[in-house]
């Protein structure tokens, strides 16, 4: 696993986050369950809990938007990249912005989701890009069945390292 | 004949501008990049997916460039 440089991270425990624009690919509960278990990945094995809020600024504001979206970093249309995060900081630090341009599914056909979102949140937490090709932050997109998914243990040293583990 | 093709090349320099660009990396800013910038950089990016590290734009290293991925960028700034 990597950290940014300068290993910038929360410096809190309770961390919100707000859905400002959803896909039209899902309904809005199937978005909203699927990036709260891609939240909880991370909660199970850190201290960190996630919260989220329907009105004002979230600490990571997430929305699915195509092309220009508001930051300079515009999206591609479908295909190559499918999201990005900023690393974790005030203002737009932290925030998650998904390619509306993708097919976004809970499945294995189109994009998954979970597995999108669970990798942006990374970035939004701290971690950076992986070389390890069985993690989670290896940057590009391989579909692996989602059913009881877990974090890899890559992904899991690297967040704890930043936060510390949960004892179950 | 050429092993890549010109439309190759010129998405390969726009992947290594979009993901391989750090402060400390040779420029590679305007419309082309050198061929000895690009060859350079090009190795580390090889040498992150664990491709054999040529400098050269072969098969294998043209299809991790075709892969959907993250848009952040592989060298932390």
């Amino acid at each position: 696993f990597r950290h940014f440089n300068g290993k910038p991270k929360w410096d809190k425990k309770t961390i919100t986050y707000r859905i400002t624009e959803y896909t039209p690919d899902l309904s809005q509960r199937e978005v909203d369950g699927t990036i709260a278990q891609a939240f909880k990945l991370y909660s199970d094995v850190t201290l960190l809990d996630f919260q989220q809020i329907y009105g004002g600024t979230a600490d990571i504001m997430i929305l699915f938007k195509a092309r220009n979206h508001g930051d300079f970093y515009p999206f591609d249309g479908q295909g190559g990249v499918l999201a990005h995060a900023m690393s974790p900081g005030p203002n737009d630090g932290g925030d998650a912005h998904f390619d509306e341009d993708e097919k976004w599914t809970l499945s294995s056909a189109g994009v998954n989701l979970l597995l999108v979102a669970a990798h942006e949140f990374g970035h939004a937490l701290g971690l950076d890009h992986s070389q390890d090709p069985s993690a989670l932050m290896y940057p590009t997109y391989k579909y692996v069945n989602t059913q009881g998914y877990q974090l890899p243990l890559d992904d899991k040293q690297g967040i704890q390292a930043l936060y510390g583990a949960r004892k179950s | 004949a050429p092993a890549t093709s010109t439309v190759d090349q010129e998405k390969a320099e726009e992947y290594l501008k979009q993901f391989y660009s750090d402060p400390n990396a040779p420029s590679i800013s305007g419309r082309r990049v050198k061929v000895q910038d690009f060859e350079t950089i090009l190795k580390k990016m090889q040498e992150f997916f664990g491709l054999e590290v040529t400098g050269k734009l072969d098969t294998n290293t043209i299809e991790v460039m075709k892969k959907p991925r993250c848009g952040v960028s592989d060298v932390s700034n």
